[in-house]
């Protein structure tokens, strides 16, 4: 009846009673709270329309509509709780399922998407979304890095180079993540780490939102003369997003080692029998 | 004889965007995956020669293509198995481990020989499916180094295993 909380020493998550979403993360070393919802949408891909004829494909991101869809409203929610994880497991559809995880010492929380096959019976072409909202004030602005090096600023309908007349009010501010993407609003910062290469953007103040999966119906007339539509029912796609909540000036520290950790995972060698073959000599 | 020249030429070829972002046609996406395959064969020999000369064993070593969909013959068929684990990072980590096994009970053991928490969780599946125990320890590791653990089944049955609970809704 309670809302649902999974927590470390570092980190406190809860989740909507009511629709099984994320709805709050604390950082409880730095006194932190924020509301954040997160959840599952998708583009309706376009086929053209009467400004341009240009269809979404492998090449080209364009939506039809500005507001995408949600998969679901709210989560069929599973807890599991031991001494070495806490996980919650949602269920969002047939085709997109979440565990949202904590390990003890962790200063960030893990949540690994499973995404497809995305349904096209209905004959829509599908860009699916994992957002996250807050209340954030930050003014246009969100942050990406550049191949994991650099990060750059990204300003909501505007480049800093020439006036930009904005026709795609969704696509034109989507920008790569090569490893991350945050939000500040000058004095608490959002940040997800991505484990591979994504599109994303912040197209409303306090929102941020990464493309998880797509799977469109017709090829965008760039080249590879093919839609972006595996043959069958489709490939299943599964990833992790890591989120961290910190103050401004100790983000960088806080996600700088986290991605090197990322990166530079451990790699297991699994051997039958007993004993201990190797040793450090 | 193993090599690693072919898989080195696959995967420079796959770094073309076309490799990676899905704007290449399907036939050309096969052959991608076939180059991969293809080069992957014989490094895997060149990989299992030089863990065998690092070893002194003549055991034959596998490589497991299934590790981003949780299955694990070995880990899940045997009895006792050890687990190395090694760390390309410049500092020390604690690292999670999580492997699929079968149903029961196991006792992990550090590089000291000390027992180790560990956990069995039950994950929820489809209808249908069997059911995919993991078990989960805390493994350190120290900087650029491996460390092994040891791990024995101690029982068939875990009356302990940790099931997800499902969450009551309130209705409306």
């Amino acid at each position: 009846s309670g809302a649902l909380v999974i927590q470390n020493e570092h980190i406190r998550a809860t989740f909507n009673p009511e629709t099984g979403l994320l709805m709050q993360i604390e950082n409880i070393d730095r006194k932190l709270v924020l509301p954040v919802s997160q959840s599952f949408l998708w583009y309706n891909a376009s086929t053209g329309d009467e400004n341009s004829s240009q269809a979404s494909g492998a090449y080209i991101f364009r939506s039809y509509e500005l507001k995408p869809l949600p998969v679901s409203r709210w989560a069929q929610t599973r807890l599991l709780k031991s001494a070495l994880v806490q996980e919650v497991h949602q269920n969002f559809s047939a085709w997109c399922s979440q565990v949202v995880r904590l390990y003890p010492g962790q200063r960030h929380l893990e949540l690994e998407w499973t995404v497809g096959p995305i349904p096209t019976g209905d004959s829509w072409g599908k860009e699916v979304i994992s957002r996250f909202d807050t209340p954030l004030d930050t003014k246009g602005y969100f942050y990406t890095d550049s191949n994991g090096r650099e990060i750059l600023t990204r300003r909501r309908n505007y480049r800093p180079t020439w006036n930009l007349n904005q026709t795609e009010p969704v696509a034109g501010n989507y920008y790569p993540i090569s490893s991350r993407i945050y939000i500040t609003d000058g004095e608490k910062q959002l940040t997800v780490l991505t484990d591979r290469p994504q599109g994303g953007s912040s197209l409303q103040d306090g929102s941020l939102e990464l493309m998880v999966h797509r799977r469109l119906l017709r090829d965008d007339s760039r080249g590879v003369g093919e839609a972006l539509l595996e043959e069958g029912s489709g490939s299943r796609v599964r990833g992790r997003h890591l989120l961290l909540l910190d103050a401004v000036d100790e983000a960088a520290a806080g996600h700088r080692l986290q991605a090197e950790k990322e990166i530079l995972a451990p790699q297991l060698v699994l051997a039958p029998g007993g004993g201990v073959p190797y040793h450090p000599g | 004889l193993g090599d690693s020249a072919p898989l080195d030429e696959a995967v420079a070829v796959l770094q073309h965007h076309d490799a990676i972002t899905g704007t290449s046609r399907q036939h050309v996406a096969d052959d991608y995956a076939r180059q991969l395959a293809a080069g992957a064969g014989p490094c895997q020999v060149l990989l299992s020669n030089a863990l065998a000369r690092l070893s002194g064993s003549k055991e034959a070593f596998s490589t497991c293509p299934d590790l981003n969909i949780s299955v694990c013959a070995l880990s899940q068929n045997s009895t006792r198995f050890q687990v190395t684990i090694y760390n390309p990072l410049g500092r020390k980590v604690d690292h999670m481990v999580r492997l699929p096994v079968s149903e029961g009970s196991f006792l992990v053991k550090d590089p000291k020989g000390d027992t180790v928490p560990s956990d069995v969780l039950q994950l929820p599946q489809a209808e249908g499916d069997t059911p995919s125990p993991e078990l989960l320890f805390s493994a350190s590791v120290p900087a650029l180094g491996f460390s092994t653990y040891s791990v024995a089944r101690v029982s068939s049955r875990n009356p302990q295993a940790r099931t997800p609970q499902p969450i009551p809704k309130k209705t409306g």
